[in-house]
């Protein structure tokens, strides 16, 4: 494993953290997109089908646990937690999962590397993960006062695409045969959604002012 | 190629 590899991880981890600290420290989740969530602990659920069949390494299972276990409790937490639930603003969280969910199958059916159920799965995440951004960018455009954990949140999860594809190009010149066309080109895109967030979150960061993201 | 089954990234 490379450091950007392990950086990329670990900014991803980091993320998850922030997000559990809010959610199960301050008891709120204004800000925070259940939508996107949702669309996380779906991708996270049939990218790792195979988490008990196909060993990789000990780290590889810890990490696919904790992505798997938080997604799911950070789902319970702002559908069924008397206080969180109370902070969820659902009036502006209103993208339409099939919007997203549909099109990532129907892509994943015709563009895929073999077609077996596993891949297929597999091929659907990745597009899936690309797109599950876009309902949190929808209401932090929306959101009037982004808190700072929830502009942390955001800014760590766009890290973490980054890194991964720094963490390509190294294992592209350093792996044999190492190409891996749906991935990258997945996250590719999936990197350049944050590119605009990215922008506002320097501007506030230099300026010293408080995120806000232009309607 | 590797596999996608094979494939080790997170």
């Amino acid at each position: 494993m490379n450091i950007f590899r392990l950086a990329g991880d670990m900014t991803h981890l980091a993320s998850v953290l922030v997000l559990l600290l809010k959610i199960h420290t301050i008891k709120s989740c204004a800000g925070i997109s259940l939508k996107t969530q949702e669309l996380y602990a779906l991708v996270f659920a049939s990218r790792y089908l195979d988490i008990f069949t196909h060993y990789v390494s000990f780290y590889n299972t810890v990490m696919k646990l904790i992505f798997l276990g938080s997604a799911f409790s950070i789902v319970w937490y702002i559908r069924r937690h008397k206080l969180v639930r109370r902070s969820y603003d659902k009036d502006h969280d209103t993208f339409r999962h099939y919007f997203i969910v549909l099109p990532c199958l129907i892509l994943a059916l015709l563009i895929h590397e073999k077609f077996t159920f596993r891949v297929v799965m597999w091929t659907f995440s990745l597009y899936l993960e690309a797109v599950a951004i876009l309902p949190q960018l929808v209401l932090l455009q929306r959101t009037r006062n982004i808190d700072n954990l929830t502009g942390q949140y955001v800014f760590l999860l766009g890290a973490y695409r980054a890194l991964y594809i720094l963490n390509w190009v190294y294992r592209y010149f350093t792996e044999p045969h190492y190409v891996h066309w749906i991935t990258w080109i997945s996250g590719l895109i999936q990197t350049l959604l944050y590119a605009d967030f990215f922008y506002y979150y320097f501007q506030s960061w230099k300026n010293n002012v408080k995120l806000e993201l232009p309607a | 190629n590797p596999e996608p089954e094979a494939h080790d990234e997170l």
